[in-house]
């Protein structure tokens, strides 16, 4: 298994929409 | 345009910025008691000057990477087929394919966590816990540790002193709920129902299974909020005092929070442990500059609940896309995106492709020795007062959402004069 990790997700706002089944991204999230 | 390729190819930045600051420097996209933010906690790197102080001494990268391999084989182990289950309980035809779970003393569940400080029990008491991705039942060392609790930064939890406190009855379903969050069978005393919950490395919690109110914030309370109340607590979770679980699993506080957050929420992880993050509960926020993968089905089994999957379609370098099949992807049964696991890995073709490309557009930099689980390094010792220029890396994952890394993610600094590619392969392409 591929695992991405916490170190690439660094600054990137990590979006968890579970219900809606998608995972999201967006630059510069802090 | 071809400067305009080159902006957007390249990061251009001082070597020393790859370091984190020996003082805390907040960041200013956490604002405590913002209205539209109350769901929203800080996120501390744990062994970062954000922390609180530190009790023992902060473990050294080469640690901290080594204790990353252990989570890593873990959740391999968790995921491989011989470790599916059949619905009617029976073990499937790979029962008699031996599981080595890693067994490596010294070594912990993952040094590279990230802490977030929540409120517990009525009148609330702080805690300082991991936040985990890639696991679901959420606990705490409790009082009166009837067999063992390890050194913590905050006063170790008392339900005795919580007005809202009570322990959960073995028949409740949250108990019964607990063979799936934590992948063992509970146990039962006095009526009162038992967790286990034990990591790769031997590293472990026992307790019973509790509920009282978790406070977020002073808008943001959830009573009866169901965790365990760890009576016997093993391994090296730092000085942190236990872990919360945002797994998919019914009972992490993911699934817990649903009828308030929708199974909603986001953070962002800051660039060095001297600056912070966030975690967010809820929409918190617009998401119009967000792109969004659906997540990917797992064929891996029970065992996979927890983890969130998510397919790779491609990754480019320097804006070059790397030539690397989708077979070598599903090959190596899928990826997961882990807020626990530091490094990324990569099956080994696609590691390959990456660190050749990376090699080849870095080629003016001097290399340098390898580095624990990192074979990719550079001696940036002549340029520590000059900027140094590194390719863009960027993944697409399916559905054509290209995620573009900041620089903090691709090289990650060893000492004063070297940083290294901080991408690892997996030693087998099908795991």
């Amino acid at each position: 298994v591929a695992i991405f990790g916490n170190t690439q997700q660094k600054t990137l706002e990590v979006v968890y929409d579970v219900a809606g089944g998608r995972l999201g991204f967006g630059a510069g999230g802090c | 345009d071809e400067e305009d390729d080159d902006l957007h190819h390249f990061h251009t930045l001082h070597f020393t910025s790859l370091f984190p600051q020996s003082l805390c420097t907040p960041s200013s996209s956490f604002t405590p008691g913002s209205k539209q933010r109350s769901s929203t906690l800080q996120v501390v790197h744990r062994h970062g000057p954000c922390s609180v102080p530190h009790l023992t001494t902060p473990p050294s990268l080469a640690e901290i990477l080594a204790a990353d391999e252990s989570r890593v084989e873990s959740i391999q182990a968790k995921l491989a087929p011989s470790y599916e289950i059949t619905r009617a309980g029976k073990r499937n035809k790979y029962k008699d394919r031996k599981v080595d779970l890693p067994v490596q003393p010294g070594r912990s569940l993952g040094s590279g966590n990230y802490i977030v400080r929540v409120g517990l029990g009525t009148p609330p008491k702080t805690l300082s816990l991991i936040f985990d991705t890639g696991s679901d039942l959420t606990w705490t060392q409790c009082q009166p540790c009837a067999r063992s609790c390890y050194q913590q930064q905050d006063p170790i939890f008392n339900p005795s002193s919580s007005s809202s406190y009570s322990n959960v009855s073995c028949a409740s379903s949250q108990c019964s709920q607990l063979s799936s969050a934590t992948g063992n069978t509970p146990g039962c005393s006095t009526k009162t129902c038992v967790y286990g919950i034990q990591y790769g490395d031997q590293s472990f919690s026992v307790g019973f299974l509790s509920k009282d109110t978790l406070t977020i914030s002073k808008s943001a309370v959830f009573q009866n909020f169901f965790f365990g109340c760890g009576q016997n607590n093993q391994g090296l979770f730092g000085n942190t005092a236990g872990l919360i679980g945002l797994g998919r699993d019914q009972l992490s506080v993911v699934s817990q929070t649903a009828g308030t957050y929708g199974k909603y929420f986001s953070y962002c992880l800051p660039s060095s442990s001297s600056s912070t993050g966030h975690l967010s509960l809820g929409r918190s926020r617009a998401s119009g500059s967000v792109i969004f993968t659906p997540f990917a089905s797992s064929s891996q089994g029970a065992a996979s609940n927890s983890f969130y999957f998510v397919d790779i379609d491609g990754i480019s370098v320097g804006g070059r896309a790397l030539s690397i099949s989708q077979s070598v992807f599903q090959a190596a049964g899928g990826t997961i995106v882990d807020s626990g696991t530091v490094i990324t890995r990569l099956p080994p073709a696609a590691y390959s492709a990456l660190s050749t490309e990376f090699q080849q557009q870095m080629k003016k930099y001097p290399v340098a020795p390898a580095y624990s689980i990192l074979d990719t390094c550079y001696d940036f010792s002549n340029y520590t007062n000059t900027k140094i220029v590194i390719p863009t890396i960027s993944f697409t994952f399916r559905g054509n959402a290209k995620v573009n890394l900041d620089a903090s993610g691709i090289l990650i600094a060893i000492n004063g004069k070297q940083a290294c590619l901080a991408f690892a392969g997996n030693s087998d392409s099908s795991t």
